[in-house]
């Protein structure tokens, strides 16, 4: 796993798995870290998808 | 090769599991057709890996085997022929029939591209695949796009021509899949207005209802039970809700036509008006909308002409009480990346509720108008028509 699945997974895993839709919490430094990601990812899908 | 290579871990399985479980969707998963042996044919034991997992942690969900096989070659260097690939999805099955939790499970395919004016070999792979296994699959998947994101203009969006050339290419699929394997569902498998990402400020705009709309409409009355969009969340501009979620045009546009519309489909005519240009679409209401009841019609209707049309409903109908859904762009922008219904602005309450979708009441024996360049629902109650009850 990545580094943010790695996160979640563990979030996941405490979780009681009869109310893991439940489960709305985000680690502030995982959305920042994923919100830096983005705009380099849309570039590269877009890049893809032309090609 | 222009594609990195990409491993998908469990975790990453795991999240993308629990999204769409939580969201109530049932998730088709793409299996990788590129890994071949060296005859060929198709190397199971990446797939077998997966389904051990998957099955382990008890996930039901159903199955797909590569993407637009038609383009194999020119995207990764691997020519696959229809043929075979019907062989490997036969073997995929096989394959599936191994797990009591997959033996019922869904496999869909080719996942081919629309064919284009130059790529006659699109049409003749996809009938040599539904020959060697078609009856490996559960629905014949096909992918469309009205336009090339790189150079439409905004005309386009709301040009008849563009919107009937949905017709012709569903029929020629249609048509292909009844010589071969009649009876065979047929679904879309992705679709959105253009491809390469949309047409930026367009595709993400009230504009782009026009396309998507009429393809919601024209796809039930040619007997397409599902139409799934390029795409929810993405990079370009056809996505439904933008990077913060908020929802765009096109989402508040297909939540109400799921919220409204039904899957009866019944036949419309519209006279002394063009057609083409005024384009209605009747079905059954949705028969879960609490407001509504057995027998009543959902009646849409999208106004590509540059001054207001009034429909009027036929003599049966036309005492009936009609609740009216109009969509109209925000700011009478029609690049609006805001929608109106009703002359209020769509827009969420909080991070997780979506706000109430009212119908107007128009007196009995209204005209129903459409402003130039438009959309709407409108929803005949009490028309007590037998199809529907």
């Amino acid at each position: 796993p990545t580094w943010e699945e790695k996160i979640f997974q563990d979030l996941l895993a405490k979780q009681d798995s009869a109310n893991i839709c439940e489960f709305a919490f985000t680690p502030l430094d995982v959305l920042q870290h994923l919100q830096f990601l983005w705009p380099y990812q849309e570039r590269l899908i877009l890049w893809e998808e032309n090609k | 090769p222009i594609h990195k290579n990409y491993t998908i871990t469990r975790s990453t399985l795991d999240i993308l599991y629990h999204f769409a479980h939580c969201a109530n969707f049932h998730l088709i998963f793409g299996l990788n057709a590129l890994l071949r042996k060296g005859n060929g044919q198709w190397d199971s034991s990446n797939a077998q890996l997966l389904l051990n997992y998957t099955d382990s942690q008890n996930y039901f969900m159903s199955w797909e085997l590569g993407n637009e096989p038609n383009s194999f070659r020119h995207k990764s260097g691997i020519f696959v022929n229809g043929s075979q690939l019907g062989q490997d999805f036969l073997h995929l099955r096989r394959l599936l029939d191994n797990y009591t939790r997959y033996r019922n499970s869904k496999l869909v395919g080719p996942d081919i591209g629309q064919p284009r004016k130059k790529q006659k070999h699109i049409p003749l792979m996809l009938r040599s695949f539904l020959k060697s296994g078609g009856k490996a699959i559960d629905s014949v998947t096909w992918h469309h796009y009205y336009l090339d994101g790189r150079n439409a203009s905004r005309k386009d969006f709301l040009n008849p021509d563009v919107l009937d050339t949905f017709i012709t290419l569903a029929k020629e699929e249609l048509q292909i899949v009844d010589d071969t394997v009649p009876g065979k569902k047929v679904w879309l498998g992705e679709t959105s207005s253009a491809y390469s990402g949309g047409v930026p400020h367009v595709s993400n705009s009230y504009l782009a209802g026009f396309l998507w709309l009429d393809k919601l409409g024209l796809s039930a009355q040619l007997g397409i039970d599902v139409v799934m969009r390029q795409v929810l969340l993405g990079a370009g501009s056809y996505h439904l809700v933008d990077s913060n979620i908020d929802p765009l045009p096109d989402y508040w546009l297909s939540l109400v036509y799921k919220k409204l519309v039904g899957t009866k489909v019944l036949q419309v005519n519209i006279t002394g008006e063009d057609p083409r240009k005024l384009r209605v679409y009747l079905h059954c209401t949705n028969e879960h909308h609490p407001k509504y009841r057995d027998g009543d019609l959902t009646l849409f209707a999208l106004n590509l002409c540059n001054s207001t049309k009034h429909l009027h409903l036929p003599l049966s109908l036309s005492k009936k009480q009609v609740d009216e859904y109009l969509l109209l762009p925000h700011g009478n922008n029609i690049l609006s990346r805001s929608v109106q219904l009703n002359g209020h602005v769509l827009k969420m309450l909080d991070d997780e509720t979506l706000p109430p979708l009212q119908g107007r009441p128009l007196r009995p024996g209204s005209r129903l108008g459409l402003p130039a360049f438009s959309y709407g629902f409108y929803v005949i109650q009490n028309a007590k028509s037998r199809a529907c009850l």
